[in-house]
């Protein structure tokens, strides 16, 4: 999987960090101190496509088909998250009770083209 | 390459300002945060526990296996229940109820408040409270310490446990109240009122008032799970 830099035209990762206490939400989030709110962009072309990482689901099973039989033209692929964590997370809800939860599919680890 | 010089080939969006993008994904990633915690908007904290009593709770809860940005060292091998089946932890401080509190008794009250349309189960829960070292040089060691739920309506109180704790030297004392959190959160109610009596020679050992330690102020750890209520009531059918 791709991280975006300057010279990254295809489907990679761009990382994006938001500090809680920037936006002001220090006071009822404890911990972790901010959320890497990463995003996958980028082109994916043909040859991309149903790469990497997705080869045995349904779906790259079927474009396969239709990349082998010739029916691409009207197919587009798409650059998606294809791998995420979790993200543990403590805070203050509305009655000052602290709850603590792990937050599934949260952080986008790397990404693909469908 | 047309695509690509707009900036977005993926959604064919063309390409913002750098000030406007930041801007946007800071919103997208303040919804997502909120919409995955099931709030509608954030907190509004109004009144902040002591920081000695949060660290002191947050010592006893945290995981070794939380990463200081919050990730989650994850085996692969190992289903994450926890995180499959929205389970989480909450840590509720109690409010000393002065007026109840008399004596060797503390009364201790926790604010719960359920989201609308959904129930919780209590997977587990104890109350944890810190025990002061008896005065007595030679004492034999032990007290008996009781959690009571309050008389009510012409009602005794119920005892809920007993135990007995060693008072040699101040600690901490975990309480399982799973049954009681869980018959009170399927009752509806908003406050769980607790009273504490562990007393020696007349002294109340668990008030952490007179130890004017905030870093001592009992807490109530639950790990609970969403359910859906309609789910409950289709059980309840069967």
């Amino acid at each position: 999987s791709l991280r975006c830099g300057d010279d990254v035209s295809v489907c990679c990762k761009k990382d994006f960090y938001i500090k809680f206490r920037d936006i002001q939400w220090q006071d009822w989030i404890i911990a972790p101190e901010g959320y890497h709110m990463n995003y996958c962009m980028g082109q994916c072309p043909q040859h991309l496509s149903g790469s990497p990482g997705i080869a045995s689901s349904f779906h790259a099973t079927v474009f396969s088909q239709l990349k082998a039989n010739g029916i691409h033209t009207a197919v587009s692929s798409c650059c998606v998250p294809i791998q995420r964590r979790p993200l543990s997370m403590v805070y203050f809800n509305s009655q000052h009770t602290i709850v603590k939860t792990d937050v599934p599919d949260m952080i986008v680890e790397s990404c693909g083209c469908t | 390459t047309s695509a690509a010089a707009t900036g977005c080939p993926t959604c064919g969006m063309p390409a913002m300002e750098k000030g406007t993008e930041e801007r946007y994904l800071v919103e997208i990633a303040k919804q997502q945060i909120l919409s995955k915690l099931h709030l509608r908007e954030r907190p509004n904290i109004t009144q902040t526990v002591p920081r000695a009593a949060l660290m002191t709770a947050l010592r006893k809860l945290h995981a070794g296996r939380v990463r200081q940005d919050g990730t989650l060292e994850l085996d692969n091998n190992v289903p994450n229940s926890r995180t499959s089946n929205q389970a989480y932890e909450i840590v509720s401080f109690a409010d000393v109820d002065e007026r109840v509190s008399a004596g060797t008794d503390t009364s201790l009250s926790f604010q719960f408040l359920q989201e609308k349309g959904h129930s919780v189960q209590v997977l587990q829960s104890s109350l944890w409270l810190y025990v002061r070292p008896a005065d007595a040089p030679h004492h034999r060691g032990r007290v008996n310490a009781e959690i009571s739920l309050p008389a009510s309506s012409g009602a005794n109180r119920t005892l809920l446990l007993q135990r007995s704790v060693d008072v040699s030297r101040g600690g901490w004392h975990t309480f399982p109240v799973t049954g009681a959190l869980q018959a009170f959160l399927d009752g509806g109610q908003r406050r769980l009122r607790l009273e504490v009596h562990c007393e020696d020679g007349g002294r109340n050992l668990c008030s952490h008032e007179a130890s004017g330690d905030s870093s001592h102020q009992p807490f109530l750890v639950a790990q609970v799970q969403l359910r859906e209520d309609a789910n409950k009531h289709a059980l309840s059918k069967r």
